[in-house]
């Protein structure tokens, strides 16, 4: 789709990394705004990425609201430009333009040169660790939790997106002759080139503030919160029932920190 | 997974866990299959219904009864399940597998895979991709393929079914000669959809 296409051609330029995990569709992009609590689709293969899927829940559900609104880290924005020249994509540019500085959507050189603004939105360790010093779970736990508890899913929370500035025109066109060509809000000016011919357009506006990629961290909830940035495979969201206990797990979080301690110990 | 444990992460590997996976399902009965087929063509045109199935099987996988489903997903789920509503893990499996690609594929390219279902050409798209997947090696660097003209009988171009399959895995493709400039990034797509024509047309017979 045009969104997908975007989205693969801004990670591109801006994610050498290989970290940054995609939102796959328009629909779904309100659900992966920094705080935004998500549970991981396994994967079937070893050949396709595990799936993130939102819960429609904040980290901000599951706290005592006794504290003030913990606050985001800017960065960029990344003034990204994409050239096309005929009927090809021939290249892109990355430039991190001044912070703060509202660019939007801007039309380049010529016809067939278009841009967009991206800026990234963080939380950063600081405000994590306030965050938890601050605040404590709430109780009962959200029932979302408790579902997803009895599953034993891992949770993961959103720590950093990357987000559109401005509305973004994205419009794909198929040519009857000629190769398939999607272009930033470059369309019509296309036409004006005279290469090919143009048998189907679709255009779709991505608002701003649209949520193009993301970065998550995982949540152990056992005593207490914590919010691991580097996992290793061997953490989980919540603290597996002990083996040969047929007891129902205790509700209660601090008794089962205790009881899991007991048990690493042991 | 193969029985040795081991993936290579190149086309052999796919090749070789996607027929482990489409061994499960020769076993099923002719019948069986048809019915699935059926089901799943109402369920790729419906992505609620396929969210809804892949939440059931899931659910079934921790050994909890399943609930029943209305509607295309209802329909696939209820040849999964014995009558205690439990899920018959020898057929589910598999399909969780399949479930798993058609869920990383976009929603034209489920629609697509319906019309293939329809027309019988899923095995001319599967030799298509396959080479591509094969000719792509190493996956991690970029590469311009060329597509060998015999798997492009059926047509070539902007419109074409085997155009936008590839398209949307995130491919640029020219029309003349025929190529496709491999990305890294299209990996988990264009094998999700090796792995659905594969199983897919081996759910059909062709």
């Amino acid at each position: 789709s045009a969104f997908e296409w975007l989205v693969r051609r801004v990670i591109q330029e801006l994610d050498h990394g290989g970290d940054l995990i995609p939102v796959t569709s328009l629909q779904s992009s309100t659900g992966f705004k920094p705080y935004c609590l998500l549970v991981r689709k396994p994967a079937s293969s070893w050949f396709w990425k595990p799936r993130y899927k939102h819960v429609n829940l904040s980290i901000k559900d599951i706290l005592e609201p006794d504290a003030p609104e913990p606050v985001l880290q800017h960065g960029g924005p990344f003034h990204i430009r994409d050239t096309v020249d005929g009927q090809l994509r021939t290249s892109m540019e990355v430039a991190a333009t001044g912070q703060g500085k509202v660019a939007g959507r801007v039309l380049v050189s010529d016809s067939s040169s278009t841009s967009l603004n991206v800026f990234s939105l963080s939380v950063g360790p600081n405000t994590w660790q306030a965050l938890l010093q601050e605040r404590r779970l709430r109780q009962p736990e959200h029932g979302i939790l408790q579902q997803l508890r009895h599953r034993g899913d891992n949770v993961y929370v959103v720590t950093e997106v990357l987000q559109t500035q401005k509305d973004v025109e994205v419009t794909r066109t198929r040519r009857r002759e000629g190769s398939g060509l999607i272009s930033l809000a470059g369309a019509m000016c296309l036409q004006g080139t005279g290469q090919g011919h143009l048998s189907q357009k679709k255009t779709v506006t991505i608002p701003s503030g649209s949520v193009l990629a993301f970065r998550v961290a995982l949540l152990v909830i056992h005593s207490n919160l914590e919010v691991i940035l580097f996992p290793d495979k061997k953490q989980k969201t919540f603290q597996p029932p002990p083996t040969g206990d047929s007891r129902e797990p205790p509700t209660d979080i601090s008794m089962k920190g205790c009881i899991s301690n007991f048990w690493t110990d042991a | 997974v193969p029985a040795n444990g081991t993936v290579t992460e190149d086309f052999q590997g796919l090749r070789t866990e996607v027929e482990a996976v489409s061994k499960e399902l020769a076993l099923m009965d002719g019948q069986l299959c048809q019915l699935l087929l059926e089901g799943l063509e109402g369920v790729l045109r419906d992505q609620l219904a396929l969210q809804a199935l892949e939440e059931a099987l899931e659910q079934g996988l921790s050994s909890e009864p399943v609930e029943p489903l209305g509607g295309p997903a209802g329909a696939v789920l209820e040849c999964l399940v014995s009558p205690s509503r439990m899920l018959v893990l020898e057929l589910a499996v598999p399909f969780v597998y399949l479930l798993g690609a058609l869920n990383t594929l976009s929603k034209v390219q489920h629609q697509l895979l319906v019309e293939a279902m329809e027309l019988k050409t899923l095995s001319r798209q599967l030799d298509l991709v396959g080479s591509l997947l094969e000719k792509s090696a190493p996956w991690q660097k970029r590469s311009t393929v060329s597509l060998p003209p015999e798997l492009l009988k059926s047509g070539w171009g902007g419109e074409t079914p085997a155009w936008v399959l590839l398209e949307e895995c995130g491919l640029e493709l020219r029309e003349d000669p025929p190529h496709v400039h491999w990305e890294p990034q299209a990996q988990g797509h264009a094998c999700a959809l090796y792995a659905s024509l594969t199983l897919l047309s081996d759910l059909s017979r062709e």
